[in-house]
């Protein structure tokens, strides 16, 4: 499914997700 | 309106506020959109601790993990690099100043450039095979998916065998660049659409801006 450990790694870490930042107001 | 507009700007001169048109005219924000970000940064700012216009860690885990005490490698990575000043804390400029990488019309190079510095988790200045490798780790062990260590070495070892062009057993910024060029979804999650209708999504600015854009 993945390419590569990156590919893992940016689909994976929701750490990385920013947009609930705007989903919490 | 007069006294809303009148306790707004008084309000807005607190330590830690920056001027919108100076950080608009530094990011891709416009200075509306600095002003809607402020409305979500103080929203944020005093989810916890109340001091003010400073965001902890733990807010900013909470905002993002509906929990302030999960402990997530990459949101600390995060927040270790918008905190510009490395002081423990991300005041509004650093706040905006960091999101606007995020922005759909920031440069492709300075999302790259992010990434980079993210996935240089001891920062050395490159991404080594082992820092590959506890990211990977780090994100199974969230998961449900059970990798055995073999497997987990091979694909690391695929990955860098591709990427690190000068096989040094470290990735730099210009082999970044070249590996990314080759898999540009890499950086997709350096784009936040949201940050395109930040206004809509906090109209109260509409009633506190001094500027029209």
């Amino acid at each position: 499914k993945f390419l590569n450990a990156f590919e893992f790694i940016s689909s994976m870490s929701s750490g990385f997700d920013l947009s609930n930042l705007f989903e919490s107001k | 309106n007069c006294f809303s507009l009148m306790s707004s700007r008084v309000g807005r001169r607190r330590l830690g506020y920056e001027d919108p048109t100076i950080l608009a005219s530094e990011t891709a924000f416009t200075v509306n959109e600095v002003e809607a970000l402020y409305d979500l940064f103080k929203k944020l700012c005093s989810s916890i601790i109340k001091d003010g216009l400073l965001l902890h860690k733990e807010e900013f885990q909470l905002a993002l993990f509906q929990s302030s005490s999960k402990q997530n490698l990459f949101a600390d990575r995060v927040f270790d690099l918008f905190d510009i000043k490395r002081n423990g804390v991300i005041e509004f400029g650093e706040f905006v100043r960091s999101l606007s990488i995020f922005h759909p019309n920031a440069s492709e190079a300075e999302k790259i450039s992010f990434a980079f510095r993210l996935y240089d988790l001891r920062q050395t200045g490159y991404i080594e095979r082992d820092e590959v490798k506890e990211m990977v780790s780090a994100l199974l062990s969230e998961s449900d998916l059970e990798l055995s260590d073999d497997v987990i070495e091979s694909i690391v070892d695929k990955t860098m065998v591709e990427a690190d062009l000068k096989g040094d057993g470290k990735i730099d910024q210009e082999e970044w660049k070249e590996f990314v060029a080759k898999h540009p979804s890499l950086i997709k999650n350096m784009t936040l659409p949201y940050l395109k209708d930040i206004t809509i999504q906090f109209p109260s600015f509409v009633l506190n801006t001094e500027v029209q854009d």
